[in-house]
């Protein structure tokens, strides 16, 4: 089963 | 003093066509470079940047750095206020709460006004790393319209599967499932109706349908529409808006637990 993850998983905050 | 001047508002109408969807509210931020907003939807999973170019409009000024925080609902009832043949200028003092939306006519024998009240909006800039993608797709935006549209009947899913000979979308579900591949197109005579692979690695993601519709809305704006993949980092969906500059969305992926 897939998960949807978020973009700040990806991205980190500034 | 901020001003910024499109002779054609329809640009501008289509821009907030594409973001109203999934923001409801957002920062426009102003500097002599240009307008820049970044913002995610509710649900943080994909993310918004718009670049429109100082370069782009008509007439520019932006003497100090403004960042005008706006209610998008409020924004869009104001520009269905412009004729499809206005001119529209944007202004601002610095430090305003207030931006002043001006329509003109052809020919100036009908000019409006417009002022919307300006949002204190937290805003949180994601730095979004440069990357190689190991696969980018060219296609017509039309195209990827209607299998966005096609495909979410089967599913919530939709994966995005790119070797070299082509691209394939995916989807699966109740009803049965759905296979549309798309071979990269040989010789066309118009540039917009090619379908271009540049691929490093093969890549196979999946993604949420109901946003992949949403960034559809940007349709408007460009012929083409560009898809860059890498495995298990967000989609990137970029429409190039003529001179002006460019929307972006990212696409966080459904990911194997």
């Amino acid at each position: 089963k897939k998960r949807q993850f978020n973009i700040h998983h990806f991205y980190l905050g500034q | 003093m901020f001003e910024a001047r499109l002779v054609q508002s329809a640009i501008l109408k289509k821009v907030l066509e594409a973001i109203k969807d999934l923001l409801t509210e957002a920062t426009f931020d102003c500097s002599d470079s240009g307008i820049q907003l970044q913002a995610m939807d509710n649900a943080h999973v994909s993310l918004v940047s718009l670049n429109l170019r100082s370069d782009g409009f008509d007439k520019y000024r932006c003497d100090r750095n403004l960042s005008m925080g706006m209610n998008l609902g409020n924004m869009t009832k104001i520009m269905k206020c412009a004729g499809a043949e206005d001119t529209v200028t944007m202004k601002a003092q610095d430090n305003a709460d207030v931006v002043a939306f001006m329509f003109e006519s052809k020919n100036q024998e009908k000019v409006s006004d417009y002022e919307m009240k300006l949002m204190n909006l937290d805003q949180e800039h994601l730095g979004i790393p440069e990357t190689d993608y190991s696969c980018i797709v060219k296609m017509p935006s039309q195209e990827f319209a209607r299998i966005c549209r096609d495909l979410s009947q089967f599913g919530e899913s939709m994966a995005i599967s790119c070797t070299k000979e082509g691209v394939k979308f995916s989807s699966a579900g109740d009803i049965g499932s759905a296979n549309i591949k798309l071979a990269q197109t040989a010789n066309v005579d118009a540039e917009e109706e090619a379908v271009v692979i540049e691929m490093q690695e093969p890549v196979s993601l999946t993604f949420a349908c109901r946003y992949l519709n949403s960034f559809t809305k940007a349709t408007p704006l460009s012929a083409q529409v560009q898809l860059s993949m890498s495995a298990d980092v967000p989609l990137v969906v970029e429409y190039k808006i003529g001179e002006l500059g460019h929307i972006r969305y990212y696409l966080a992926p459904k990911i194997e637990d």
